[in-house]
């Protein structure tokens, strides 16, 4: 689109807004972009399109650079990584990784099983574990989960396992009583240990719209979101909603993930998401 | 809200009579970031906007509206009229041994919506089988059949390591042994852009010969609606979609995306997790959600 020989010009706008809009960097993030890119080639004199495109990088990295922060395991044992999002984005799954990614280095890696909601959740946590080479912690379907986050706790604590990986139920913001049960757990987590949850990491689905920044302020308000893992970008989904998310919340951007399996995944890295964004 | 932005385009306009080009093109840009916010895709909102100025150019204002309501009716009836109106929603379950497929994208709500529709239809005298043709993801099976069991309906319990076309025509012959029906054919969520597992869905339709193959998409699905609507019509052949989690407050512009490009109609709404969540779709009730 900003190929070289093309000039600069009012069909040029539009087929910049077309882009961002249709990688779902959405309406506002996408009318800011532009205004400082119309300014500076204003101000620039600039002619030539391929001039635009290291300015709109430049304006978006300016943006999602500071959220670049990969996720690192604490000096202290275990690592608590409470995992949070909507349904079906990908928590479980994304456990999986997380885990097979720690196993793999030597560490030694828990899971807590504390979907007790969802048909099966505890079986397919179960699986993967297994498969991950980490230890699950489970109760009966149905039982409380932050009884089995706390217990989860206790036996990571107890026996020296260096990452604790909290499944939860997936859940719609909007619901209040769903929210407060979250803000339940996380507080029995404090309760048994001060820093803990270390992570409060909120799982994303690419494929989502503009209800993925509406996602992250909502679960931020209840929790204070401290990571963010954007996945299914192995489809034709872009992720723009992240440029507003990393604006407006500043939350890190921990993970991308790549597929199904369990290497697929990557940590966030900025340049090459916005590489991605525009290839 | 959208109708306060479109009273200020029209607050210039003294008297009634006609809408002029001038407003109506002023009043269709605040429709348009709507649109854009809710989801729509860029492309279908912009061919949706020739059409509506088309109707809305030199059109009479009526007595009990405002030039703005005018507009915003003009907008929703074309939403609504687009999305089916009042169009047949019928499943087709035609047949001896009737089968609806459900397909979409990883997470959209397939197995769920797979024993919500046993529900639905058990409710309406039918004796439906479930089938959970996915062999992939870890308890898909186990998942279905807990389902199944829930709400009292049988499921197939397919053989270790037996194939998806194996399952599916296994599957039927016991329905219709049973004399069940129709059969409800659950499959692992994929990509549109994974030609081998495309490749799949393409084989177990000729397998089976469903009456129904149902996309299963998620009302929060963004921009990208256009390309998975595309894609799974294009390789497969759709007769309708099932639009997911509407419990949730995404603006829902998906569904207009879709329609827009594939024209096949959305049947139902998933709205909650629990099996009794499936209600038939309602365009006008998504296009006031839409507009905002
Ligand atoms: N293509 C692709 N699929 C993914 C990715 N991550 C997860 N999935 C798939 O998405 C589907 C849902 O994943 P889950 O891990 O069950 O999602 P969840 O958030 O735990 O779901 P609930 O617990 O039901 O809310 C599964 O089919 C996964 O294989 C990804 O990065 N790419
Ligand atoms: N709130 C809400 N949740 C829903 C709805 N439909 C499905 N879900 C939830 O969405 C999540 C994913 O549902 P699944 O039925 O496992 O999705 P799927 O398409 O079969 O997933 P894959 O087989 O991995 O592709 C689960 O947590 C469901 O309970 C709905 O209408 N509303
Ligand atoms: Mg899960
Ligand atoms: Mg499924």
């Amino acid at each position: 689109l900003l190929r070289p020989g093309k000039a600069i010009e009012e069909g040029l706008w539009e087929e910049l807004e077309e882009l961002l809009i249709e990688a779902d960097v959405g309406v506002a993030a996408t009318q800011r972009l532009l205004e400082v890119l119309k300014e500076e080639a204003r101000r620039r004199d600039l002619k030539g399109a391929e001039d635009l495109y290291p300015l709109l990088k430049g304006e978006i990295l300016r943006t999602l650079k500071p959220c670049e922060a990969p996720f690192r395991l604490q000096k202290e044992r275990p690592t608590v990584v409470f995992v949070v999002g909507v349904n079906g984005v990908g928590k479980t799954t994304t456990i999986a990784k997380i885990a097979h990614r720690y196993t793999s280095q030597g560490r030694r890696v828990m899971v807590a099983a504390a979907d007790t909601f969802r048909a099966a959740a505890i079986d397919q946590l179960q699986i993967w574990s297994q498969r991950a080479g980490a230890q699950m912690v489970r109760h009966r379907e149905g039982a409380d989960p932050s009884a089995v986050a706390y217990d989860a706790l206790q036996a990571a604590s107890a026996r020296g396992y260096d990452l604790l990986l909290i499944d939860t139920a997936g859940r719609l913001h909007t619901k209040g009583d769903l929210m407060e049960e979250l803000k339940k757990t996380k507080r029995v987590l404090k309760k048994l240990k001060e820093e803990a949850p270390h992570e409060v990491l909120l799982v994303l689905d690419a494929t989502n719209g503009q209800n993925a920044l509406v996602q992250a302020k909502t679960f931020h308000q209840a929790l204070e979101v401290t990571g963010i893992a954007l996945v299914k970008l192995d489809g034709t989904a872009k992720g723009g909603i992240l440029v507003a998310i990393a604006e407006e919340l500043k939350i890190p951007l921990r993970f991308l993930g790549v597929g199904e399996g369990l290497e697929d995944l990557e940590d966030f890295e900025a340049e090459a998401f916005v590489e991605a964004l525009f290839s | 809200a959208l109708s306060e932005r479109l009273e200020g385009v029209f607050r210039k306009l003294r008297g009634k009579g006609k809408l002029r080009e001038t407003d109506v093109r002023e009043a269709l840009k605040g429709v348009r970031l709507a649109l854009l916010e809710a989801d729509v895709n860029y492309k279908v909102v912009k061919e949706f906007l020739k059409a509506v100025e088309e109707r809305a150019v030199g059109e009479e204002v009526m007595r009990s509206l405002t030039p703005a309501q005018q507009v915003i009716k003009i907008v929703r009836d074309e939403l609504i009229r687009l999305m089916g109106g009042e169009d047949h929603r019928e499943l087709d379950l035609k047949g001896p041994t009737p089968v609806v497929m459900l397909v979409g994208l990883q997470g959209s709500g397939k197995t769920t919506t797979a024993a919500k529709l046993a529900l639905w239809l058990k409710g309406r005298g039918k004796k439906p089988y479930l089938v959970p043709a996915d062999p992939y993801r870890p308890a898909a099976g186990e998942q279905l059949q807990r389902l199944a069991s829930q709400i009292g309906v049988p499921c197939y319990l397919p053989k270790e390591g037996e194939a998806v076309v194996e399952t599916a025509r296994r599957a039927r012959e016991e329905a219709s042994r049973q004399s069940l029906s129709p059969v409800i054919l659950d499959t692992a969520g994929r990509l549109h852009i994974d030609e081998a597992l495309m490749e799949e869905l393409v084989r177990l339709k000729e397998e089976v010969g469903p009456r129904e193959v149902l996309l299963v998409a998620d009302a929060m699905t963004g921009q990208d609606a256009v390309k998975v609507a595309r894609g799974f019509e294009e390789a497969l052949g759709l007769t309708g979609v099932i639009l997911t989690k509407l419990d949730g407050d995404a603006r829902g512009g998906a569904a207009l995306s879709i329609k827009a490009v594939i024209g096949k109609p959305i049947k139902f709404a998933g709205v909650g997790e629990r099996l009794d969540a499936l209600e038939p779709f309602h365009p006008s009730s998504i296009a006031s959600r839409i507009l905002g």
